[in-house]
């Protein structure tokens, strides 16, 4: 449990919520 | 045998025993994803954030949205009597939260959010100064730290600009400010815990 925000399943969330945004940086 | 989860994000916070830990939990993330993705949102509004690597915006979002979320909702803390309303609607007395376990945790979440709003910021310092707590957080895994660092700069300028300008007789408000941040560290440090401690034995 050294990465809180990854087990109690945040960083999925705010992966998932970036996303959209992410993508437009990559392209 | 309730399973309790006393989070004020979370509708239903006390649970029945015959309800699987498993299922407070996801039901208790349903609550809380909205707020996430809306510090996710805040984030992407903040000028220079999108400019971050993905890795960094992912890192900061990660040690900072929980210290975001608790300034933002500082206000459903009332230290005058003593209560936290849900957001769900139901007040809930001091008393009763301790009698669910939220002792210590609540003691510092009171404490804080008493401190913060005796300063009295106004709506866009407020917003300023939630930009600078999760450029703030935590700086562990961040690779370009040099960018983040800037970007935190810029951030704490403005922020002074803004409350030196508005209250040019008062040098005290925006150190007060910046020592709320160490707060802010020590409380995602406890809720973390408290999360944590319930996922593994509920």
């Amino acid at each position: 449990f050294s990465d809180p925000a990854s087990n109690l399943g945040l960083e999925d969330i705010i992966r998932k919520a970036l996303m959209g945004n992410l993508e437009e940086r990559q392209e | 045998g309730a399973k309790v989860l006393a989070c004020p994000l979370n509708s239903c916070p006390v649970a029945p025993a015959s309800r699987s830990s498993q299922e407070v939990w996801e039901s208790f993330s349903q609550c809380f994803t909205p707020a996430v993705k809306e510090v996710v949102e805040f984030a992407k509004s903040i000028p220079g954030f999108q400019t971050l690597s993905q890795h960094d915006q992912v890192m900061l979002l990660k040690s900072g949205t929980f210290q975001v979320l608790m300034v933002r909702f500082c206000s459903l803390f009332d230290p005058k009597e003593r209560t936290v309303t849900f957001l769900n609607g139901q007040t809930y007395s001091l008393a009763s939260l301790r009698a669910l376990g939220m002792s210590s945790l609540l003691d510092a979440m009171f404490d804080f959010s008493e401190k913060l709003g005796s300063l009295g910021l106004e709506p866009d310092e407020m917003a300023l100064f939630m930009a600078v707590v999760l450029v703030s957080a935590d700086r562990s895994g961040i690779v370009e730290v040099g960018a983040v660092e800037l970007l935190q700069e810029n951030l704490i300028k403005a922020l002074r600009s803004l409350i030196t300008s508005r209250r040019p007789d008062d040098s005290t408000l925006f150190p007060k400010l910046l020592l709320r941040l160490p707060d802010l560290r020590t409380l995602n440090n406890q809720h973390s815990d408290k999360l944590l401690a319930f996922r593994i034995d509920p």
